[in-house]
């Protein structure tokens, strides 16, 4: 997937690593130190609707799709996650008992165009 | 910079790099409450000692062979009113939410001192201070154990379920074993109660499916 640099105006994964000291947060939250909260931002053009930032096969059929009804389509087309893994946590309750779990699709790890 | 970039996806004027940042941790908190079900970061009043936490997820990282699904929850035992001449000690758990109907694996872990005389035979009760009469308690396991040291006794989940309550509370009960027969006379037995070594509950729970509760009903 494009990650994104500063000047890039299409659809790309923007990384931030959030350091839970940093949020005053190490005292409850024992393992990881930290994780990547990543977003994805940019421009959809009508010819990269479809694109998953991956596979090929699904922005085709879209593309087909747009040539076959109109060429200006009316929706537009948004950057959003294509792919997603969870975070294992492992913190301290209310009552200091010791939680291990894992929060399901929190970091983006691809982005494409719906 | 002089010219005021504009956000790529919604034209508006981008932020400056510190209030990004400031933006990004404040979205960090929030879906990290989110994804762990909280309204608010827990303020935690009795940490537990970080000795017995680590040893605590040392023993657990032998322990599991394969990762588990869902939660996995370590709950130290914050009294007990061990008589320290005998072994019969209630150990009690602060539980958040009692282990719901998801429970699917519990062990206690004891440390049983070295002058431990023999083989111990334990058994281990669950007292319910809310039955009609006062407190009564459950039988939940029954464990031989020989020689000191780390002790991972298996419970049944089904007898940890159930009852609002947030506490758990254990009675144990040993006699010592000679022959075939218990002694009544209870040994001396000490539990590390306060120390690294103090006794700790694991507990394993499956995610809660998504409308697991509607597709049962059905």
């Amino acid at each position: 997937t494009l990650t994104c640099e500063p000047e890039t105006p299409l659809c790309c994964r923007r990384d931030h690593y959030v350091d839970f000291q940093e949020l005053g947060w190490q005292d409850w939250i024992l393992q990881p130190e930290g994780y990547q909260l990543n977003y994805c931002s940019g421009q959809c053009p009508p010819h990269l609707a479809g694109s998953p930032g991956i596979a090929a096969s699904f922005h085709s059929a879209v593309f087909s799709l747009l040539k076959a009804n109109n060429p200006w389509p009316l929706g537009t087309s948004c950057c959003v996650p294509t792919a997603r893994r969870p975070l294992s946590l492992l913190y301290l309750d209310r009552n200091g008992n010791v939680v291990k779990t894992d929060v399901p699709d929190m970091v983006v790890e691809a982005c494409g165009c719906s | 910079q002089g010219v005021r970039s504009v956000c790529p996806s919604c034209g508006a004027p981008t932020l400056a790099p510190q209030a990004e940042r400031a933006l990004v941790l404040e979205l960090a908190k929030q879906q990290i409450l989110e994804g762990l079900r909280l309204t608010s970061r827990p303020r935690i009043t009795n940490p537990p000692p970080q000795a017995a936490l680590t040893r605590a997820l040392r023993r657990l990282r032998q322990e599991s062979v394969a990762p588990a699904t869902g939660e996995e929850v370590i709950s130290f035992a914050t009294t007990t009113d061990s008589s320290t001449s005998t072994c019969s000690s209630t150990l009690t758990f602060h539980l958040s939410t009692l282990p719901s109907r998801h429970l699917y694996h519990a062990r206690l872990w004891l440390h049983v001192l070295p002058a431990l005389p023999g083989t111990l035979y334990l058994r281990i009760f669950r007292w319910s201070p809310r039955r009609r009469r006062r407190g009564s308690r459950t039988l939940l396991a029954e464990h031989q154990m020989t020689g000191p040291g780390w002790h991972a006794l298996t419970l049944p989940s089904s007898g940890l379920r159930g009852e609002e309550s947030r506490f758990l509370k254990l009675q144990l009960d040993c006699r010592r074993l000679e022959g075939n027969s218990t002694n009544a006379q209870q040994p001396q037995w000490l539990l590390d109660t306060v120390g690294d070594q103090r006794p700790f509950l694991e507990l394993k729970i499956q995610p809660n499916e998504p409308g697991a509760g509607r597709a049962k009903r059905r």
